[in-house]
């Protein structure tokens, strides 16, 4: 970790902050949330307090703008810079900036939360089934006062629960008419206007006036962003319009055609070759918490870490259940100190019945388990005759000690981008790990102790070196008989490795050799756009890779795919 | 997986498509987070690569990369990852 130049730190224990605006991509209440688990982050770990307050000048100034927005370091539209914030200080000296060209989300899509209705300011629930039909965005289907709603539950035939989405035509936010709905049309400077508008301002926000005539009366508010609203583009915050015409097609929902980076856009009038109004479509977006997090650290005195899997790494990675990494904590109490929060629990010890490896070796745990050392390179005799580029597919791809290993019927090839050596082998995997059948299903190594794991049906191997454990079963991990063959592993940090076999995956905890509570989950839930009957499932170079016959499906650690291309072409590097 | 028919590609209006091309946003990305100086960007015009390759293994080190000191893929990558705008060197 780092900390900044003179080790820069607050004078006092108890905090404040004020967020002066919010995102229209949010709901407040979502935002407010967001931020109070971000600061509890670090109290948790410190004596630090953080007390919201709603006027005059706080310790840690929050807002939201975009490009200049008034500190002299401008944002720069969607993606890139994602937010910045000063180390501990007076004035501007604390506080943390958000780009609001980003799409801000808790890291997984659209948060979509309702009001009024009866679902008590639940989410939109997607897609839901209203008279049986399937919706994937509020609708204002069934209602004639237009007003955008949605279910809260899977099914409103069913469960009768419901929200009406965010939307102008229900509040405004901010501005000076406490949150009341905009009123169309209504007149700004003589014009007419019957939408949310950008008009007379510099930062882009859209808003509308709240009563018939805004030269007369002055009342005004600013617009949320409906769940179709559009991300930059040129038409920022204006929902899509469906079906809207293209190139003389029509599309009723987000399309990728006329671009090559694959991104999801719609048109924001019914027809695009006349009007040319455009943007992109929601994605998952950048998750608040975690961007402010990471900020927060910069308000509280730390400098960015050059450890990946810690939190105050500069680079944005969406993790689901965000631990601090020890970096962060040692950082944060260096400056302040451990505070009152819970000690550190000790270690689960490994299960007891796991039967001591055959070979002198450690069996005990250590705090830090020990790095098994590397197998010894004595020479494997490699059958050339077997060429890995005649393969169409393979039993089992991972990667082993910085090299690609690439399985089938009793053979293994590896391939090292960083040599540049292209494709080793075949190697017979019986002579490198004795013991293990000839055909397998799936392999991870994991990162911390080295260990190689190996699936075949529902038996798993365990390999330090040359020493073997198992074969054991893999309910003793904790995933069902039901389960079929595990096609592959993802290496997660922090000793978690998902499982994966047909539609579901499993988190392993490596340590303890079980899979945490609350899995199985559906792949399909977070890994979208990904074929659910890979064969082959691995980490490599930080991105996801999704095997189904000779192609693969690539995604980043932002769970969007990437690439699409040939295993042999593409990985291997065959001619 | 992979489009048969050709695909029509339309410039849209108002896209901020990045114009810059590797080497200018390296320079860019360089400075901007504290990993060069304007005068050894300047050096560099002066056909003294060697302060760019030495700032690039300075972000390489910083950011957890293969330190090669060159204007590798996974590097330029990592030049175009979303980030906190914070600079990683200096004030």
């Amino acid at each position: 970790f780092l900390t900044f130049e003179g080790d820069l730190k607050w004078d006092h224990m108890d905090l404040t902050y004020r967020v002066i605006n919010y995102s229209p991509d949010l709901d407040h209440s979502v935002i407010d949330d967001a931020f109070k688990r971000a600061f509890k982050v670090w109290s948790d770990v410190t004596p630090l307090t953080f007390t919201q307050i709603y006027s005059g000048e706080a310790d840690i100034m929050i807002m939201f703008g975009s490009q200049e927005h008034g500190d002299g370091y401008p944002f720069d539209g969607k993606d890139g810079l994602l937010a910045h914030a000063f180390p501990p200080g007076q004035g501007i000296q604390g506080d943390a900036h958000f780009d609001d060209d980003e799409f801000w989300t808790l890291g997984t899509g659209i948060v979509v939360k309702t009001r009024h209705g009866n679902a008590n300011g639940a989410e939109c629930h997607f897609p839901f089934i209203f008279e049986g039909h399937s919706y994937s965005r509020c609708t204002t289907e069934g209602r004639t006062d237009g007003l955008p709603w949605c279910a809260t539950t899977a099914s409103y035939d069913r469960d009768k629960k419901y929200g009406f989405c965010p939307s102008e035509l229900l509040y405004t936010m901010g501005g000076n008419s406490d949150g009341s709905p905009c009123v169309f049309p209504f007149i700004f400077e003589g014009t007419s206007y019957d939408s949310c508008t950008t008009d007379g301002r510099s930062d882009g926000y859209r808003w509308c006036a709240t009563t018939a005539n805004f030269d007369q009366d002055k009342k005004y508010g600013f617009c949320p962003n409906r769940d179709t609203a559009v991300i930059g583009g040129n038409s920022q915050g204006d929902p899509c319009v469906f079906p809207f015409t293209f190139l003389g097609q029509s599309y009723s929902s987000c399309t990728s055609e006329g671009r090559q980076d694959g991104k999801l856009w719609c048109a924001t009038t019914s027809n695009y070759d006349t009007d040319k109004k455009w943007g992109f479509c929601p994605d998952r977006g950048y998750s608040i918490f975690l961007v402010a997090a990471h900020e927060f650290g910069h308000s509280l005195g730390l400098d960015h870490s050059s450890v990946r899997e810690a939190l105050m790494y500069p680079m944005y990675s969406y993790i689901q259940d965000f631990q601090l990494h020890p970096d962060d904590i040692q950082g944060i109490q260096y400056l302040y100190g451990r505070g009152s929060g819970p000690e550190p629990t000790a270690p689960v010890p490994m299960p007891t019945e796991e039967p001591q490896p055959t070979e002198a070796g450690s069996t005990s745990t250590t705090e830090e388990e020990e790095e098994t050392p590397e197998p010894t390179a004595e020479p494997v005799p490699v059958d050339p005759s077997r060429d890995a580029c005649m393969e169409n597919n393979f039993d089992a791809i991972t990667e082993i000690n910085g090299e690609l290993h690439f399985f089938k019927d009793g053979k293994y090839w590896t391939h090292s981008s960083f040599w540049k050596s292209g494709i080793q082998g075949a190697f017979s995997v019986a002579d490198t790990w004795p013991g293990l059948p000839a055909v397998i299903d799936a392999a991870f190594q994991d990162l911390l102790t080295k260990r190689v794991f190996f699936f075949a049906g529902q038996k798993f191997w365990v390999f330090s070196g040359k020493s073997m454990l198992g074969p054991r079963g893999i309910e003793k991990l904790g995933i069902g008989k039901g389960a079929g063959r595990i096609s592959g592993a993802l290496q997660r940090g922090r000793g978690k490795v998902l499982l994966f076999s047909g539609e579901n995956y499993w988190r392993l905890d490596v340590k303890v050799q079980r899979v945490d509570k609350g899995y199985p989950r559906a792949t399909d839930d977070v890994f979208t756009g990904v074929p659910l009957d890979a064969r082959n499932v691995f980490l490599y170079q930080d991105k996801y890779h999704f095997c189904r016959g000779s192609f693969y499906w690539r995604m980043t650690p932002r769970y969007q795919v990437d690439r699409v291309g040939y295993v042999k072409y593409d990985i291997l590097q065959c001619p | 997986p992979l489009h048969s028919k050709p695909q029509a590609v339309v410039t849209f209006p108002g896209e901020l498509v990045s114009s810059l091309s590797d080497l200018e946003l390296a320079e860019s990305y360089l400075l901007r987070f504290g990993y060069a100086t304007e005068v050894e960007v300047e050096a560099r015009t002066g056909s003294k690569h060697v302060s760019l390759a030495k700032a690039l293994r300075r972000m390489q080190k910083q950011l957890g990369l293969e330190e090669t000191g060159e204007l590798d893929a996974s590097t330029l990558e990592a030049m175009r990852a979303p980030r906190c705008g914070v600079p990683d060197v200096g004030s």
